[in-house]
């Protein structure tokens, strides 16, 4: 990680924000509601906090803009640049900006939110059936008023359940008139609008007046982009026309014809040719919560990382289960220390917009009957043939916990940790708790490991269960035991097994395939011939030699579902069998499913 | 046969980003995220070679790329990538 030059840092942790404007690609609550997640991704390692101001100065303004937007530092049209953010201080410094020729998504493609309607605000459902036709977009067909709309399940036919798609008809955002929608036609400097314009505007953004006449009342509002709007070009905002003539032929959807980078593009007249009014269509986008956590981390007084898998590397890419990586935590923890520690990150439901609006009368799509709520999916109860397939671990006997207080998230960290007949095992002071993803049974215990492996110390450092044999290896200081049920052997040396007198405590074990297991101490590995209880020759090695990206002093290393964790602090790197870290998550909260 | 037929490239009107050639993308990006100077820019003209290479590489092991010094196609990616615009050296 890198941190700007003189390690510029906020002098207090109790940080504001304020929201300026809103992208019109997103619903406002999706934006708030990203910045927030955003903003949490700091906070969760930090002693920082984060409020959401709405007027007076901020610590940090966040504003969309597109090209030059007021900071001598002009956005770029659509791609490229995508946002920037300035590093802690007064005035400008701490500032994020969003360019607004992007699309902002949530990373997967265009989220159409619906309002009012019968399905709660929740997000179209593209493609959907109406009246036997599949629509692949907001539609106005079926009403009278012009009103786009969609089915928020796949059949509206079937299921009934609908929302209105944005559209400057419902409502608007920002400007002075608390959401109304635009009035049609209006007039302003003497001239009648029919449409969202730009006209007496220099940021690009599409408005309107709510009342008749602007020029009379002042009032008006910023258009939301709908669904068909075009990113971009010379028309943001402005829906695709089908069809549109371009250099004398007709399209009806979007095409890469005239372009040599293959961007879909559309017409926003009907005539290409002599409007010369264009613009690119929806693409996946970008998502606004990575590209923010990304730019907040400027505002924190974080550089660019060279780390390509680090959330301050420079280039965009998407993620699915974004993770903050170690050395994004490393940096900001350099600037602002641990906070209390990190909580679960709880997917936030997005709040719906009903209680700001509420309409006069609700919409209704004209055709057929009264929609009926019908359940979205034909009901299944969801029995498979894994329930009945029988588990293919022995049975074994459960042991009886000593004491159930005893909460394994109550434990800052774990002696050993390791799978044991496909139960995660954690050890902890003579203690151990099991966890079963396979049975969904929860965290059992805490039972004593004296019970059920009698005669090993209370503090353990490694364990691992031999794949073929089942028998399952301890080691504690120098020493290890072997059990097989409740036979034991040892204990015993390690430097029987061939591991030198320089070697500290085993940390981890990681079974490899039948018979060979890499047993973890300091910076190094050793592989082990279970069957002649022997390491190989050639070892150790240097751990970061094929296990790169993983903290080095490992507390605990072991193999759960064919994947190799690394565990340190609170964290575990999780690698793939092609060596590739894919995953950082909590212990607590990842692996042992603490609330 | 439709295929064959020679596809007409347009330029589109307020396309604020125009597809620059390899190299041209190459000194501006370098230039935009702090890797060279305008000074050393400017200055060029007798060891344009050297001086890109140079500055390729800076860049090349800052994001973490093979360090060729050449415009390799990795490298040519990576400027065309969707990216933050703060510098990536200097302020």
């Amino acid at each position: 990680f890198l941190t700007f030059e003189g390690d510029l840092k906020w002098d207090h942790t109790d940080l504001t924000y304020r929201v300026m404007n809103y992208s019109p690609d997103l619903d406002k609550a999706v934006i708030d509601d990203a910045f927030k997640r955003a903003f949490k991704v700091w906070s969760d390692v930090t002693p920082l906090t984060f409020t959401q101001i709405y007027s007076g100065e901020a610590d940090i303004i966040i504003m969309f803009g597109s090209g030059e937007h007021g900071d001598g530092y002009p956005f770029d049209g659509k791609d490229g640049l995508l946002a920037h953010a300035f590093p802690p201080g007064q005035g400008i410094q701490g500032d994020a900006h969003f360019d607004d020729d992007e699309l902002w998504t949530l990373g997967t493609g265009i989220v159409v939110k619906t309002r009012y309607g019968n399905a709660d605000g929740a997000d179209c459902h593209f493609p959907f059936i109406f009246e036997g036709r599949s629509y692949s977009r907001c539609i106005t067909e079926g009403r009278r008023d012009g009103l786009p709309w969609c089915s928020t399940t796949a059949s509206y036919d079937r299921d009934k359940k609908y929302g209105f798609c944005p559209s400057e008809l419902l409502y608007t955002n920002g400007g002075n008139s608390d959401g109304s929608p635009c009035i049609f036609p209006f007039v302003f400097e003497g001239k009648s609008y029919d449409a969202c314009t730009t006209d007496g505007r220099s940021d690009g953004y599409r408005w309107c007046a709510t009342t008749a006449s602007f020029d009379q009342d002042k009032k008006y509002g910023f258009c939301p982009n709908r669904d068909t709007a075009v990113i971009g070009g010379n028309s943001q905002g402005d829906p695709c026309v089908f069809p549109f003539i371009f250099l004398g032929q007709s399209y009806s959807s979007c095409t890469s014809q005239g372009r040599h980078d293959g961007k879909l593009w559309c017409a926003t007249t009907s005539n290409y040719d002599t409007d010369k009014k264009w613009g690119f269509c929806p693409d996946r986008g970008y998502s606004i919560f990575l590209v923010a956590a990304h730019e907040f981390g400027h505002s924190l007084g974080l550089d660019h990382s060279s780390v390509r898998e680090a959330l301050m590397y420079p280039m965009y890419s998407y993620v699915q289960d974004f993770q903050l990586h170690p050395d994004d935590v490393q940096g900001i923890q350099f600037l602002y220390g641990h906070g209390s520690g990190p909580k679960p990150t709880t997917p936030r439901p997005v709040p719906t917009e009903e209680s700001q609006l509420i309409p006069t009368e609700g919409p209704q799509p004209m055709p057929t009957e009264e929609p009926q709520p019908i359940p979205t999916e034909a009901g299944s109860t969801f029995t498979t043939e894994e329930d009945e397939e029988e588990g293919t671990l022995e049975p074994t006997t459960k042991p009886i916990p000593v004491d159930p207080s005893q909460d394994a998230c109550m434990e800052k960290s774990f002696d050993a940790i390791t799978e044991i007949n496909g139960e995660l095992h954690f050890f902890k002071d003579g203690k151990y708790w099991t966890y079963s993803s396979y049975w969904n049974s929860g965290i059992q215990g805490a039972f004593s490991v004296a019970n059920t492996w009698p005669g090993l110390p209370a503090v353990i450092d490694a364990t691992f269960q031999d794949v073929l044999t089942k028998r399952v290896f301890f080691f504690a200081g120098r020493q290890f035991w072997v059990f097989s049920g409740k036979s034991m052997l040892g204990p015993r040396s390690i430097e029987k097994l061939g591991i030198g007198r320089g070697a500290g405590r085993i940390t981890g074990a990681l079974q490899r395939g039948r018979g060979k297991v890499l047993l973890f101490s300091g910076e190094k590995y050793w592989r082990l011939d279970v069957k002649i209880q022997r390491v190989d020759k050639g070892y150790p090695r240097a751990t970061d030699d094929i296990f790169t990206g993983v903290p080095l002093d490992a507390r605990n290393v072991f193999l759960y579902q064919d994947k190799y964790h690394f565990c340190q602090g609170s964290f575990y790197w999780r690698v793939t069998p092609r060596y590739q870290v894919d995953r950082v998550g909590y212990i607590k909260y990842d692996l042992l499913q603490c609330p | 046969p439709l295929q064959s037929k020679q596809q007409a490239v347009v330029t589109f009107p307020g396309e604020l980003v125009t597809r620059l050639p390899d190299l041209e993308l190459a000194e501006s990006y370098l230039l935009r995220f702090g890797y060279t100077t305008a000074v050393e820019v400017g200055a060029r003209m007798g060891s344009k070679h050297e001086s890109l290479a140079k500055a390729l590489r800076k860049m090349q092991k800052h994001l973490g790329l093979e360090e060729t010094g050449e415009l390799d196609a990795d490298t040519l990616e990576a400027m065309r990538a969707p990216r933050c615009g703060v510098p990536d050296v200097g302020t």
